[in-house]
């Protein structure tokens, strides 16, 4: 199954003082980034086969027959995040569980990039919560697609319009889920408030 | 003329002219008059002394860094949880500055690249946050990510220093954060990553965040800090663009280390995302 025997040993191999202080040759800061990438990846298999297990489908049990599979996004800073921004199957809601690694609660903000303006947030109480919706802005456009091309990323053909925004709360060392759906026009706009742009002179 | 206040919660921000202007906490009182800009230092490839700044060294050309622009026109996005103030300062440097309602700290998101290098000047862009305290040389930074220890510009506790360079002299590493105080109040910067940090005159702070140099510095490494990214297999190939988040807080003297610790350690764990599609009702 999957493990982090190769995150385990390629953080071994980037405490060398070349990788720390950033004195080494390309060639080798390139195969320490391949080495952190690829136990990063497989890391990340890891976390979402122990969240499938933890969050069971009514239905069936997760864990042993997982038909619900997790995926993550490392380049959510650069917009790029194919299970969000594919859009959402019908029938079906977004899915969004966010783990705090700290051991106290803490109240963050959330932003996903999607292409849908007409969207809600709901918590894991099914109550709907306030949420922004944001531009993406021609930088993190121009980043995203450089780098997708770069580093050969299949992206989704259209780039996302925007930023969805909403406030989660996660109790110490625990998750939350929250849930994001489609709606007709008017539940989302008492619940998505799109921002008001200002140019000033 | 205009001036602009931006941020939805109790911290707010003024901009004025295209800059930031000033920072003020109307839950906690707190008002400094805060400029920021971007700078960079042009890279010394040797003089009399035939160092050169490379990896290892950092060694600037003058004692002063080149303003990238005095002023970046505004585009001001205003919501219930955020205010965000988006910065173009040249066709490299592009910022993003957010309040967010319940949160007394700002996050300035930069993306900085490709640095341009045809003029054959290697650079290490700066971003300077100007107040008008009075820090009396002194300055803190941390150590490792433990402490925030005492500096004091031009000189150490513990030797006779003679200074030959008076920027890099005072340059410390950053792994979390830098602060600086008054009599009054105190002005921390945190960092997502480790870069360079220093004060350079009173009242200032300065976070290096990103190089790109030309020459080795002959230290060891062998080669220029240039690093390239390519998109093809035709030598299309770029400076490298980074993009990542400082965070700016205002306090009263002695009440910014809580903010520092909680924020510092969020900061660098972050909440894990994981995505997938299923029905609410069928959700357990």
């Amino acid at each position: 199954g999957p493990n982090t025997f190769s995150l385990g040993d390629a953080l071994g191999i980037v405490q060398h003082h070349d990788a720390v202080t950033g004195t080494a040759k390309q060639h080798t800061t390139n195969d320490y980034a391949k080495r952190l990438a690829i136990g990063a990846s497989e890391a990340e298999t890891v976390v979402n086969s122990a969240l499938s297990c933890l969050s069971n489908s009514k239905s069936r049990n997760q864990c042993e027959d997982p038909v619900v599979k997790f995926s993550q996004c490392p380049l959510l800073n650069l917009s790029y995040c194919p299970p969000v921004e594919e859009g959402i199957p019908e029938g079906k809601d977004l899915v969004v569980v966010a783990y705090n690694p700290l051991g106290w609660g803490r109240t963050d903000i959330i932003r996903i990039p999607v292409n849908d303006a007409y969207l809600i947030v709901k918590d894991s109480k099914g109550n709907i919560i306030e949420a922004q919706f944001v531009g993406v802005d021609n930088a993190t456009r121009s980043l995203r697609k450089f780098y997708t091309k770069a580093y050969g990323g299949v992206s989704p053909k259209r780039a996302p319009k925007y930023w969805l925004l909403f406030r989660a709360s996660v109790p110490p060392l625990g998750w939350n889920t929250y849930f994001i759906s489609k709606s007709g026009g008017k539940e989302s706009i008492k619940s998505g408030v799109h921002s008001v742009m200002d140019v000033p002179q | 003329n205009e001036t602009t206040e931006v941020g939805p919660g109790d911290l707010k921000m003024f901009f004025s002219s295209g800059r930031l202007k000033r920072m003020v906490n109307y839950k906690t009182g707190v008002n400094i008059p805060i400029h920021q800009s971007y700078l960079w230092y042009a890279s010394s490839v040797g003089d009399s002394d035939p160092q050169a700044s490379g990896a290892y060294i950092f060694r600037p050309n003058h004692t002063s860094a080149i303003p990238v622009s005095q002023s970046a026109p505004l585009k001001v996005m205003r919501g219930p949880l955020v205010d965000e103030v988006h910065q173009q300062f040249n066709s490299w440097i592009y910022q993003v500055t957010r309040l967010y309602k319940d949160q007394e700290h700002a996050e300035v998101e930069f993306t900085i690249g490709p640095i341009p290098v045809k003029d054959g000047i290697g650079k290490e862009v700066i971003t300077r946050m100007k107040t008008n305290m009075d820090t009396n040389r002194v300055f803190y930074t941390d150590s490792n990510g433990r402490d925030f220890l005492k500096r004091v510009r031009d000189y150490r506790s513990d030797w006779s220093l003679s200074i030959n360079q008076p920027v890099a002299g005072n340059y410390y590493p950053l792994n979390l954060g830098i602060f600086t105080t008054n009599k009054k109040f105190e002005f921390s910067v945190l960092v997502d990553r480790s870069t360079g940090g220093a004060s350079i005159k009173d009242g200032e702070l300065e976070l290096m965040l990103h190089r790109r140099l030309l020459v080795d510095d002959s230290r060891g490494v062998g080669e220029a800090l240039n690093e390239t990214v390519c998109v093809d297999h035709n030598n299309t190939c770029e400076g490298l663009t980074i993009r990542g988040n400082y965070y700016m807080n205002i306090n009263h003297l002695g009440t910014g280390t809580r903010w520092r610790r909680k924020t510092g350690q969020e900061v660098y764990s972050p909440l894990l995302l994981a995505f997938t599609h299923e029905k609410m009702e069928n959700w357990k």
